[in-house]
């Protein structure tokens, strides 16, 4: 089973194209294992990035250094996984 | 006796569970519901459908499909609680009961059986079906990339490592094929609601080509009215418009190739996430999710009534 401990997904606010055009170069570096959950589609709209614990330094680097505004949306993915697999069993008990 | 009674619709389920839930649904409603396969999963997994329908030979319909992306667990979860909805206000509400007096229901609601078998066994966050793919390590195709309508274009991708990959060509997928070819071959599907989460819209053609759908108006003001009959139940906000407009180009889409092919009624949800989430939307949401779904639902299914074609 896969675990993404560590992984955070990052919300980016995209200004403007520029900050667009750049989220998009993310997903074309495949080393980064960025794996968008929301695209950017416009300036203003969020878009959501889950990126792995070993690339996430990179990104958030890459982020600040071209002035791209984002925030923490998920702090730990396997976190959330963990609950949701405990809901489950919980809810298969009752 | 086994009841829908007693399936807790406010939590995730298993593919068995799931399968399990469908023969229940039509055994507490033999008149309405039955059962139907239209095909088999890359990996042998039965393709299931379920048809509401009160008689007649080949009334107009309309098809529902959630869970083509596998990750998007809610809109399996809404899937399963809209079925059972259906079949218990039929006889109930006047909208569903006029709709279904006169037209029939497809459902599939669970349109990538790999996948979604996949994300419960190996990975939470697996999107794409599990066909191998020629000459390359990574696995799998975005279904909703694999359609007739603009297919291959530069609002999909031909890196089979990519989460938006087309496939090798048009329907390369059997859970594609399987509706493409019992959608024609059924030859009165009027509407057609692919469901997907989590970015809140409601969106129809055009995905590959900025050029306005013909009905572009119809359909803008049919999603405005169902846009604002969800929000009015707990405030949910969504954008509605063409594919093209509201989010980027899409190439390939289940929605692009039923218009093109016919059907005019063709809508995409994206579901919510209302928080922070995404794909990993608790499941004490479901129901809230699933209620505010239904109206919009309505809105579209009895707009589809009231205007043949």
């Amino acid at each position: 089973e896969e675990l993404f401990v560590g992984h955070q997904v990052l919300r980016v606010t995209a200004d403007n194209e520029e900050h667009i055009a750049l989220l998009q170069g993310l997903a074309e570096q495949a080393e980064l294992q960025v794996d968008f959950w929301r695209h950017p589609t416009s300036p203003g709209n969020p878009a959501d990035l889950r990126v792995p614990f070993s690339s996430l330094q990179a990104v958030k680097i890459f982020l600040e250094s071209n002035g791209i505004p984002y925030s923490i949306m998920i702090q730990d993915v396997q976190e959330l996984l963990d609950e949701e697999k405990k809901t489950m069993l919980k809810s298969r008990r009752m | 006796e086994r009841s829908t009674g007693t399936f807790d619709f406010a939590s995730y389920h298993t593919i068995d569970e799931i399968y399990n839930w469908l023969d229940t649904l039509v055994e507490n409603h033999p008149h309405l519901v039955s059962k139907i396969q239209i095909g088999q999963s890359y990996e042998n997994r039965p393709l299931y459908v379920l048809k509401f329908s009160t008689g007649g030979s080949n009334r107009s319909a309309i098809w529902l499909d959630t869970g083509i992306h596998s990750r998007e667990w809610i809109t399996q979860a809404t899937g399963i609680w809209t079925a059972n909805k259906i079949a218990e206000e039929y006889g109930q509400d006047p909208s569903i009961t006029a709709i279904l007096d006169s037209m029939d229901i497809f459902f599939e609601i669970v349109t990538n059986p790999d996948g979604f078998a996949f994300t419960h066994s190996s990975n939470r966050l697996w999107r794409k079906t599990r066909s191998l793919n020629a000459g390359s390590s990574c696995v799998g195709v975005d279904a909703n990339r694999n359609w007739d309508a603009g297919f291959g274009g530069s609002g999909s991708s031909s890196n089979p490592c990519s989460e938006t990959y087309h496939g090798p060509y048009p329907n390369s997928e059997s859970e594609v094929k399987a509706i493409v070819d019992f959608i024609l071959g059924h030859g009165n599907v009027k509407s057609v609601i692919s469901i997907h989460s989590y970015s809140q819209m409601l969106l129809f053609p055009y995905g590959y080509k900025t050029e306005p759908a013909p009905d572009y108006q119809e359909l803008n003001e049919l999603a405005k009215k169902a846009v604002s009959d969800l929000a009015a139940v707990y405030g949910t906000k969504y954008t509605y418009g063409s594919i093209v407009d509201t989010i980027y180009q899409a190439d390939g889409t289940t929605v692009d190739w039923a218009y093109d092919n016919g059907v005019k009624y063709s809508f995409t949800f994206e579901l919510r996430d209302t928080g922070r989430y995404g794909f990993l939307l608790p499941s004490s949401q479901i129901i809230p999710t699933a209620t505010e779904t239904w109206p919009a639902l309505l809105d579209i299914m009895l707009h589809v009534l009231e205007h043949p074609y």
